[in-house]
């Protein structure tokens, strides 16, 4: 060990297991965790990949596809069913790299499992699960983004065949964007205006297949392809998908919430924002993403900062290590201060996320505005201050940092599109406002506000 | 003295009322401001556009205020170790300090910070860099990263980072010859040319 850094580690006030306790909840976490990146980082399989940053974006592609495949059946012979533990597995061996199946199981099942009825989750989570149906999410159009009530994509309900009638019927309501679209699934769940009675019922789930199961090749009416080369993201196929008239059952619209009966009534649900349960959940996690992607952006600036030394602080003395001048501190500091807040951030709303929607499960909604008003916020809060603070770390390592052998730009490649997708930020800022004015006017009028909100009840 | 109790002991529960402040105050402007603006004729749509600066503000105040109450919150109950805790605190004062500093005017605007509190915040500021230094390695050895999904040559547990980056640079595939095409293809027709 490089005596520098052996130095530091014995100076320092605490033992750092203790925090890794914390940060991991618990020792018997952190030795679980430890064993299942020590069982992928030996695996021969994955142990002699290739430099992520010497492959084209198709070897990127197929190469996250192997490790993908791979790693979905060792998963499934190890037992693995805690997120956390599968996760921690994964990232031990394809970290910053992307599962090809992501949204699969993050954005796809989930969405079935909350929005759909029984008959319809018996039908399509048990072949989502065996991989028969891989499936993703579209919801962004070519023009339009966050505001989901400007989507153009419409279903239309035709009750004498009792399909709905899914069409792009412009160049700008061209799905764009959603993950694993271009070429890995073979269904999707696809946010659209629906149309029945004559009545624009506004934006609803609906499950499309996409591509044939036994050659994968695309069906009928479907248009479906990547968008080409990204900032990062380089082993995802984001993709577009045009829907010329496709249609599909009336089971195809998720309808555990809104309905369309038979002869084309529609239901309502008891709230609107049901209908985006999954993009919360999402948002949820992203702070937690880009604390851990923070955190690992410290890791190396420190430990850099620490080996580098650069400079005499005194004449004639010895080169000082660099974590000893007050603007290197200045700049690191701060983002490791964040990376922790995030961190606990991420665990609590993750920890709320869970407990407000077992709520749900059981009928009560009170919660929901709340989770989601905060959640749109925080996401952007955060992934906005890892961005920022990861780039500021990138360049307290100088000429060094710029090198792909720094790992900053895996990291922030990979951390960066957290402030577009799922919403973009100031979008998010703003949603997060509107509920919070909701809770103000409130709070004016005498209401006496609940949990996070509460502060809003003091006076000025 | 502003209103706000801060003082240089930085105790955390003053801090983060001088953040909740900011939040509510900030969200009072801008509903104020929506308000106005509807009372003046505007839809509720223009109004919103014409506050959306003060209403993204009002928002990241909020936020920030909640991740601090949850860095707290952890600190108070989910630490058991008290040289962890310690220097947990230390560093939860800095997110805190730091967030101030960095946001100076809308803690100040209404003189709940006074410029009096500021500049010890700033000098503060300056105290915990000093006081976190000594434990700075520790703190990121305990996010329990391996190298293996670091995948860095400066970030290397052994710190062995000089070796790893020459070893790096000797692994370019530009390095794989030692004259390169581009020399046969372009740049000896180019200089025999010249």
């Amino acid at each position: 060990v490089n005596p520098d850094l052996a130095r530091e580690r014995k100076r320092a006030t605490f033992d750092p297991i203790q925090l890794t306790y914390v940060l991991y909840n618990g020792p018997e976490r952190v030795r679980r965790k430890r064993y299942l990146q020590s069982l992928a980082i030996n695996d021969p399989v994955i142990a002699n990949s290739p430099d992520w940053h010497t492959l084209s974006r198709e070897q990127k592609y197929e190469e996250v596809m192997r490790k993908t495949v791979y790693y979905t059946n060792r998963v499934q012979e190890l037992g693995l069913t805690d997120p956390e533990e599968i996760f921690s597995y994964w990232e031990a061996g394809m970290a910053h790299e992307n599962s090809a199946f992501g949204l699969h199981s993050s954005m796809f099942i989930p969405t079935i499992e909350k929005m759909g009825t029984e008959e319809q989750k018996q039908a399509w989570i048990p072949r989502s699960l065996s991989y028969e149906i891989i499936g993703t999410y579209a919801q962004t159009e070519l023009g339009h983004g966050t505001f989901v009530r400007g989507l153009e994509t419409t279903a239309t309900y035709d009750p004498k065949s009792k399909e709905f009638v899914i069409n792009s019927p412009t160049l700008t309501s061209t799905k764009f964007w959603p993950g694993a679209l271009g070429k890995t699934s073979n269904y999707c769940i696809v946010m659209a205006q629906l149309l029945t009675q004559g009545q624009n019922c506004g934006i609803q789930a609906f499950i499309v297949p996409l591509r044939r199961l036994d050659n994968h090749q695309a069906l009928p009416g479907v248009t479906v392809g990547d968008i080409g080369t990204k900032f990062g993201y380089e082993s995802i196929d984001n993709g577009f998908l045009k829907l010329n008239h496709v249609r599909v059952p009336r089971m195809n619209m998720l309808m555990r919430y809104a309905k369309v009966l038979e002869d084309g009534t529609f239901i309502k649900p008891d709230n609107d924002k049901l209908v985006y349960g999954s993009m919360v959940f999402i948002r949820s996690v992203i702070t937690n993403d880009a604390a851990r992607s923070l955190g690992q952006a410290c890791t190396i600036a420190i430990r850099y900062s620490a080996v580098r030394r650069q400079t005499e602080v005194s004449p004639k003395g010895e080169e000082a290590q660099v974590l000893d001048y007050q603007t290197q501190q200045h700049r690191v500091f701060p983002a490791l201060a964040t990376s922790y807040a995030l961190w606990f951030a991420g665990r609590y709303m993750v920890d709320v996320y869970l407990r407000v929607t077992e709520q749900i499960e059981k009928g009560a909604l009170e919660e929901l505005p709340q989770l989601h008003g905060l959640s749109s916020g925080l996401k952007a809060f955060s992934s906005w201050a890892a961005s920022r603070m990861l780039e500021e770390c990138r360049m307290s390592c100088g000429g060094h940092g710029y090198s792909n052998a720094s790992g900053f730009s895996k990291i922030y490649v990979d951390l960066t599109p957290a402030c577009t997708y799922e919403g973009e930020n100031m979008v998010m800022m703003l949603q997060s406002a509107r509920f919070l004015l909701k809770c103000f006017a409130q709070a004016k009028s005498g209401a006496k506000l609940p949990g996070l909100v509460s502060c809003l009840n003091r006076p000025l | 003295r502003g209103s706000s109790s801060i003082d240089s002991r930085l105790d955390l529960t003053a801090l983060f009322d001088a953040y909740e402040h900011r939040a509510v105050r900030l969200i009072t402007e801008a509903a104020g401001r929506v308000q106005g603006l509807v009372t003046s004729g505007k839809t509720g749509q223009q109004a919103s556009n014409q506050a959306s600066v003060q209403l993204v503000a009002a928002a990241n105040a909020f936020c920030h205020a909640f991740v601090l109450k949850t860095f707290m919150d952890k600190l108070s109950v989910g630490v058991s170790d008290a040289a962890a805790r310690s220097a947990l605190n230390t560093l939860c004062q800095l997110y805190a300090v730091y967030g101030i500093v960095d946001n100076l005017g809308e803690f100040m605007i209404d003189g709940y910070v006074s410029s009096k509190q500021a500049t010890m915040l700033n000098q503060r500021l300056l105290d915990l860099l000093a006081e976190i230094r000594p434990n700075a390695v520790a703190f990121v050895d305990a996010f329990d990263t391996p190298d293996n999904v670091l995948k860095s040559a400066l970030g290397r547990f052994d710190g062995n980072v000089y070796e790893a980056i020459f070893e790096y640079a000797k692994n370019s595939k530009l390095n794989e010859k030692d004259v390169a095409d581009a020399y046969h293809k372009h740049m000896k027709p180019f200089m025999d040319e010249m």
